[in-house]
């Protein structure tokens, strides 16, 4: 996805994160809400979605689903890698809610 | 779910407010 919007400042998302940005990025939101889910275990969506968080570089607020946090869980060494993840990944960040709901079986 | 995933998210944030909500 070609983004040029350079005074976004919510981005929400709801279904299962393939998708890359390109362009201005997400460098002015500040507020995100992510609801994200994967069907299989492969490496794509969470991958994708690390991609996302790192670009939300200054994100004061963000809301994600239980589900969402299970799709980062599988690929929780880029997480732990501060060679891959850049050194503003969520530094701004002020709040983060978590909304349960059931998550999926079988991954 | 690996216990942890939300300190992972928040190394670089740890002052930030944690809310966790049922839906």
């Amino acid at each position: 996805i070609e983004l040029s919007a350079p005074s976004l400042c919510i981005f929400s998302f709801m279904g299962t994160p393939y998708q890359k940005f390109r362009g201005s990025g997400l460098s002015s939101v500040k507020q995100v809400n992510i609801d994200a889910e994967m069907l299989a275990n492969y490496s794509v969506p969470p991958l994708a979605l690390l991609s996302w968080l790192s670009g939300l570089v200054n994100v004061k607020s963000l809301t994600v689903s239980a589900s969402t946090l299970q799709v980062l869980s599988f690929a929780p060494d880029y997480l732990k890698d501060e060679q891959l993840l850049p050194s503003s990944f969520m530094r701004s960040l002020k709040s983060l809610k978590v909304k349960l709901k059931p998550l999926s079986y079988g991954l | 779910m690996p216990n942890g995933i939300l300190d992972l998210l928040l190394h670089n944030s740890p002052s930030a407010d944690v809310d966790i909500v049922e839906c």
